[in-house]
């Protein structure tokens, strides 16, 4: 596709096969082809730009109004304001919640801010043990209850601590879940009642965190935990992998929920603020 | 909803009398996308709907007064014939221990597979022991000591030896023990990375696993070839496990895996508690793709 100058019906399909292949999803894609066709026919044979730059135009202006939501403000984020400020990161199992806390710590604690992490997996074996070595690794206070125990009870106790020890963040844990699971969606709920009981505008973010190698069912998992919880946020995980995570421009669209951090590795440092621009042209790589 | 849309597309074809090859085209774009939209991988679905026509067109379909049933016979027939014609068996060892490993990227479900296959085959009336060769990620070992108290099955580990040596010494472990399976709980990794895939070769090489399993995410997208194919490339696995599939994700990378790799898909992950794994049965995986 790099290098041809015309946007004949053989570079299409090599087009539609980029972008299905990256997770965008068929109606998106069927969408940015119909856009490119109409292109081709009103600028005609003597279309002289790039491919890769009438695709990144194209996509930019399907995502017009959300491009600018999208922006993400990295700076406000490490230095919110408020006090404690607090961050819910939900999602389902094994997308790298866990991980991406320990990196968000490490990234508070570079700003000079105090941060305290609850162990709000109960559930999952080893899940308490695993946080709390992030816990140090970042350098955070880390509050936890036996396994088995009451999630919303280990994030009363973390809220608590937070104000009493005068924390500047706290980030809260939770078991990974499916979105299908009627019950476990609603314990979610519960935590998220028993954190909006002590402090009203908490939690101030809720983040999702989605694996980059998921499939369209991301769109999925946005609607309901959107739907049942609320959401401020999406950290794409596991982009230093082969898998695109194109499914964030659908969710970018049609839900207006923003992509605001992504996962790049498995190391406390291993994490980047989104920018629509080098995720676009990542795309075409 | 995605269900209603491929039962809607089947609906069309089948009312239909008289089909033309123009009707069989337009129904099949359709089928298409349902595929794409399942999560089945781009070429994948591009051959099938391709063999589909072909059989399609035949004059039999052409000439038959219901010609929308025998396509929709022929969608499902092909997507279960190549999803496997039926479950592969697991291979025991003439002398005990046999041995088992599971790998796959990062979160798949393995440490957890692992705990779900050891129970089966206490269940089967074998020993097993699990053996926690993750010696990168926090707490991986104390996530299977802990399933193992769980489950009332021995873990093995040991500090400051490497995963190769770890798996080795397991398999004396488990000769002194009366073990007489033995499971690997490997690491999460990237297919692209060479350093760690050539660690998972070196433990087939050093320990020769009786039954490799390449575990994935039942969620993955059009990534599930590329990381099936290099996991395959490096071990050339016996079996597939597909994880976390008592969600709703429509399982497309099923297909892609078992028609890329030629690889039966053996166990099917239904479940976070460990007496969820079942076994695969490619007629049901079909009508899940279908919708
Ligand atoms: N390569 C890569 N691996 C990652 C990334 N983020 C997380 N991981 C790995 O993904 C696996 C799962 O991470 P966890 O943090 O345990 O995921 P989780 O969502 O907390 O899992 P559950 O609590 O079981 O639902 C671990 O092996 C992590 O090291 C990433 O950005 N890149
Ligand atoms: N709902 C559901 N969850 C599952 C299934 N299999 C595993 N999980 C969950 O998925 C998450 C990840 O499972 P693990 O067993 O830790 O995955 P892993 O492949 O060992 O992860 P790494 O070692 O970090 O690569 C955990 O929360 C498990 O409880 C399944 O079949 N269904
Ligand atoms: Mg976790
Ligand atoms: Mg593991």
């Amino acid at each position: 596709v790099t290098g041809k100058k015309t946007l004949d019906e053989e570079t299409l399909d090599a087009i539609e096969e980029i972008l299905i292949t990256s997770d965008i999803g068929v109606e998106t894609v069927m969408e940015l082809l119909e856009r490119l066709r109409k292109r081709a026919r009103i600028k005609g044979e003597d279309e002289t730009a790039e491919i890769q730059d009438i695709m990144r135009q194209e996509l930019k202006s399907v995502l017009s109004d959300q491009v600018e939501r999208s922006a993400s403000d990295e700076k406000s984020f490490f230095n919110p304001g408020v006090t404690p400020f607090v961050i819910m990161v939900v999602g389902v199992n094994g997308t790298g919640k866990t991980t991406t806390i320990g990196k968000l710590a490490h990234r508070f604690r570079k700003e000079g801010k105090s941060v305290i992490i609850a162990a709000g997996d109960t559930f999952r074996a080893g899940a308490s043990e695993q946080l709390n070595i992030w816990a140090e690794r970042s350098g955070s206070d880390f509050v936890r209850h036996q396994a088995g125990a009451d999630p919303g009870a280990v994030v009363f106790d973390a809220l608590n601590a937070a104000v009493a020890r005068r924390k500047d963040v706290l980030i809260v844990d939770t078991a990974g879940r499916l979105h299908t699971k009627v019950n476990l969606m609603e314990e979610l709920k519960k935590i998220r009642r028993v954190m909006t009981k002590l402090i009203p505008e908490a939690p101030h973010e809720t983040l999702l965190v989605l694996d980059a190698t998921t499939g369209q069912n991301s769109i999925r998992q946005a609607e309901q935990f959107r739907d049942i919880v609320g959401l401020t946020g999406i950290v794409l995980t596991k982009l230093d992998g082969t898998a695109k995570g194109g499914v964030v421009l659908t969710i970018l669209k049609e839900l207006g929920i923003p992509v605001k951090f992504i996962g790049l590795g498995e190391g406390i440092e291993d994490l980047a603020a989104f920018d629509l621009n080098t995720f676009i042209d990542a795309l075409f790589s | 909803d995605l269900t209603r849309k491929l039962d809607h597309v089947l609906k069309k074809i089948k009312g239909q009398g008289k089909l033309s090859e123009k009707n069989i085209a337009d129904s099949l774009r359709e089928v298409r996308k349902v595929l794409l939209e399942a999560d089945v991988n781009y070429k994948v679905a591009k051959e099938f709907v391709k063999s589909v026509q072909e059989k399609s067109l035949g004059q039999a379909v052409l000439k038959s007064i219901t010609p929308g049933q025998q396509i929709v016979k022929i969608i499902y027939d092909e997507l279960t014939r190549l999803m496997g014609q039926s479950t592969a068996s697991l291979r025991f060892a003439n002398i005990p221990p046999t041995i088992f490993m599971a790998t796959g990227l990062q979160g798949s479900g393995k440490t957890t597979f692992v705990g779900k296959l050891a129970l089966y085959l206490r269940g089967q009336k074998h020993s097993p022991l699990m053996v926690a060769a993750d010696i990168y990620r926090p707490a991986a070992i104390d996530q299977l000591k802990t399933i193992g108290k769980q489950l009332n099955i021995p873990v093995f580990s040991e500090d400051g030896k490497n995963p190769i040596q770890i798996c080795w010494d397991s398999i004396q472990q488990a000769r002194q023990n009366g073990n007489d399976v033995v499971i690997f709980d490997t690491a999460g990794r990237l297919h692209i990375d060479e350093n760690m895939m050539k660690e998972l070769s070196e433990i087939k090489e050093k320990t020769k696993p009786h039954n490799i399993f390449f575990v994935a995410d039942g969620m993955t997208g059009q990534d599930a070839v590329k990381a099936a194919t290099e996991f395959n490339n490096w071990l050339a696995y016996d079996g597939v496990v597909l994880t976390k599939m008592d969600g709703d994700a429509r399982g497309g990378a099923a297909l892609s895996i078992k028609a890329v790799t030629g690889k039966p898909i053996m166990f099917v992950g239904m479940g976070e508690k460990f007496n969820t794994l079942e076994q695969f049965h490619p007629d049901r995986m079909a009508s899940r793709i279908l919708g």
